[in-house]
């Protein structure tokens, strides 16, 4: 059931809280998703940089209260799909 | 876009040695314009992306041709200067067991559907001679921009375009320094926070890429606008002045007038049996909009079959009609499309009618013993009057993102526009459809967006230091609203004159936009004193202007005074009976520039413009201006009106609708 309720989601992070550390977004990211022990290797699809500062993955429902409790997180929507006109 | 260059006053292909210095000659403009387009990907081997007399690609160019499934990167060349692929957020909604390959799909910039390479091709596809589908609409093919480059971002995959993808698409093409983003995409009106094209957009606009929008297919439905942020030029659609005349004549001498692509060979000239309804399931009413497996083969064959539009595609009602052995098809507008007749390249003869002449051929098949019809085809007609008609399909306001915001903005040619195709996939788009045309005619807000997007290319051409919105304003607000018969724009829905809630400022006129006068600019700061006046939270408006400390101390006393080139009014039920804003004009014309104001209004509102003339010293001068509206009379909640301001000088008039909301 857990695999049925994945989903992905638009995450938008402030860049406030990029350090030093992170010398990509991309980087930071990744740095961001391992710390709430998610592997970006099997849950990361996209780095955003220029058009937005955040990320797209794939995440368990039970992963987002803790992706959006994180002061880096701004907002977290899920990904939607958007027909050709 | 074998008529739509001539239908907007742009110059002939090639151009003749007299106007080569003709100043929105394609031929010398736009060489140095990349137009991104996020869409279904591309079929490179088109001509319409034949580079042949183009010079180098400029050289801050720093797009990619991604090689992938049938596309190695060699196919991109000075036409086609980028193309790349984004499905991973497809492939992770699919269910991604086989992560790396989406099915049914190619992985690669190819483009299996046709749309893309369709609007790509219409906004800076390279001229074509003898371009048609099946004869029809014969000429030379070109897009709005045939000098722009284009690179082709393929965001959309076999059921839609996931945000996720849309936004890598946007990144990447701001990364590679594309000039123009064409989105023929789009849906609902979520907050701007929630919306990845218009958050995707925002940092395009920031960096100066002017983006446009298609406003929807929802039409004519009120407050059925997709993309309506302020930074998005948001294009809705209108018909070109050329037709496709087909004829039904009934048993009882009555001709009724309609539309065709089919050739109708083997049918002509023949009075054949018409049915309706005649279907498998007794008591459905499927079988009267021709779904499949609903038409009865015994009672069909060899048959005219009269379909009723709605439910399922058009293009599926013709192969339903011929599967059942059917001969030829009637396929008749519900009430809602109105008399607008949308082309179809259908696997049989069929003729496409309006909602009236249809109510009065059913009448007939149903009352006749032994009713007949015969179908005839007259071609491609140029010189069709009215036109613009505004599409019946074209979304509509008001807007309910931000009422205070009129939108869309502008409309353009979107209806039965011939553009480069597939050539994994035939006219109808059907997987039985074996037929192969170079060409295809489609209709949609999807067809009228990238019109825009090459004309914004040729001023962006023109006018390399003039920011988006100072484009969006050229082309707002040189903008006309009367058809070629000098009558108001017509609605296709109905018939009756149209409103700017569905042309917005009117149809674009890219001679005059070349040369506004005055503009409304906007800038990032304005914008983001616009999502202050939102209330939209600070982390929402972060999220959306990549700010990391947004304080919003400063904001837009209400939405409505962002510097738009078009108003907005809403009065309040009570209280609020006036409403004030302010603009600034910037001068792009001549130094010594007087503007008169003129203001058309509806009774009910009184409309005060200050100062009412504006002296232009330099070029580049701004110049403020406030306007109150009062309104004179209660209003109701459906209550609206519609409005005029125009600057006038002796060489431009610029001019901005209103819309009053009670």
């Amino acid at each position: 059931s857990m695999v049925a309720c994945k989903q992905t989601y638009i995450v938008y992070m402030n860049a406030a809280h990029r350090t030093e550390a992170h010398p990509t977004h991309a980087h930071w990211y990744e740095a961001h998703l391992r710390s709430l022990s998610i592997d970006p290797a099997r849950h990361l699809l996209y780095s955003y940089s220029a058009a937005v500062h955040g990320f797209a993955a794939v995440l368990h429902p039970e992963q987002l209260p803790l992706l959006r409790r994180h002061p880096a997180v701004l907002n977290v929507h899920p990904d939607p799909l958007l027909p050709l006109h | 876009t074998t008529r739509s260059p001539h239908f907007l006053g742009l110059s002939p292909w090639p151009p003749a040695p007299s106007s080569r210095s003709h100043s929105l000659d394609p031929a010398a403009a736009a060489t140095d314009v990349v137009i991104g387009v996020l869409d279904t990907g591309v079929w490179p081997e088109s001509p319409s992306f034949d580079d042949a007399g183009l010079p180098e690609v400029p050289s801050r160019w720093r797009g990619a041709c991604e090689a992938g499934v049938d596309f190695p990167s060699s196919l991109c060349n000075r036409k086609l200067v980028g193309a790349r692929s984004f499905g991973r957020g497809y492939r992770a909604a699919a269910g991604g067991g086989d992560a790396d390959k989406p099915r049914e799909e190619y992985a690669s910039p190819r483009d299996r559907d046709g749309h893309g390479t369709h609007t790509a091709s219409t906004a800076a596809g390279a001229p074509v001679a003898n371009a048609s589908l099946l004869g029809y609409a014969s000429g030379v093919a070109r897009g709005m921009a045939p000098g722009a480059r284009v690179a082709v971002y393929k965001v959309c995959w076999a059921n839609g375009c996931y945000g996720s993808d849309i936004l890598a698409g946007i990144d990447k093409a701001i990364e590679d320094g594309v000039d123009v983003l064409s989105l023929s995409l789009g849906g609902g009106s979520a907050p701007f926070s929630r919306d990845p094209v218009a958050v995707g957009a925002f940092s395009a606009v920031q960096r100066g890429i002017f983006v446009a929008c298609s406003a929807g297919n929802s039409g004519p439905s009120p407050s059925s606008l997709t993309n309506t942020a302020p930074w998005i030029t948001t294009v809705g659609a209108g018909t070109l002045d050329r037709d496709f005349p087909a004829t039904v004549q009934l048993g009882n001498g009555e001709r009724y007038a309609g539309l065709s692509l089919c050739s109708g060979a083997g049918l002509e000239d023949q009075m054949v049996p018409i049915v309706y309804g005649k279907g498998v399931q007794v008591g459905s009413n499927s079988s009267k909009f021709c779904m499949p497996g609903t038409l009865d083969p015994e009672q069909v064959k060899g048959k005219v079959v009269f379909c009723d539009r709605g439910i399922n595609a058009r293009v599926e009602k013709g192969q339903v009609v011929k599967e059942a052995g059917g001969v030829g098809m009637i396929l008749a507008n519900a009430a809602v499309n109105g008399e607008e007749l949308v082309a179809d390249s259908h696997l049989l003869p069929t003729v496409a009618v309006g909602a009236k002449s249809g109510n009065l051929i059913r009448d007939f098949v149903r009352t006749s013993s032994n009713p007949t019809a015969m179908l005839s085809f007259r071609g491609t007609v140029l010189g069709v009057q009215p036109s613009p008609v505004v599409a019946a399909f074209s979304s509509r306001g008001p807007n309910t993102v931000v009422p205070q915001l009129l939108k869309p903005d502008l409309i353009g040619p979107g209806v039965n526009i011939l553009a480069a195709w597939s050539g994994s996939v035939g006219p109808t788009g059907l997987a039985k459809d074996e037929r192969r045309s170079a060409f295809n005619i489609m209709s949609g807000t999807s067809m009228s967006c990238p019109h825009i997007s090459g004309v914004a290319a040729l001023l962006k051409a023109a006018h390399p230091d003039w920011s988006p919105s100072a484009i969006k304003s050229a082309l707002m607000t040189t903008a006309y609203t009367d058809d070629n018969t000098g009558s108001p724009l017509v609605d296709g829905a109905g018939g009756s004159p149209a409103t700017p809630w569905a042309y917005g400022s009117g149809h674009v006129d890219p001679q005059k936009a070349l040369s506004p006068g005055l503009i409304y600019d906007i800038g990032t700061g304005d914008y983001l004193a616009f999502l202050c006046s939102l209330e939209y939270s600070t982390d929402h408006i972060q999220a959306i202007s990549k700010s990391t400390n947004k304080t919003c101390s400063r904001r837009l006393p209400n939405p409505g005074n962002l510097n738009y080139p078009s108003f907005s009014v809403v009065f309040g039920r009570r209280s609020r009976r006036f409403v004030k804003y302010n603009r600034v004009l910037t001068n792009v014309g001549v130094p010594g520039s007087v503007y008169n104001v003129k203001v058309g209004g509806p009774p009910g509102v009184k409309v005060t413009v200050k100062p009412t003339k504006l002296i232009f010293n330099q070029v580049g001068q701004k110049l403020r201006y406030k306007v109150t509206f009062t309104s004179t009379k209660a209003g109701d909640p459906v209550d609206m009106a519609f409005g005029w301001i125009t600057w006038s000088s002796e060489q431009h008039q610029v001019r901005s609708p209103v819309s009053y909301r009670w």
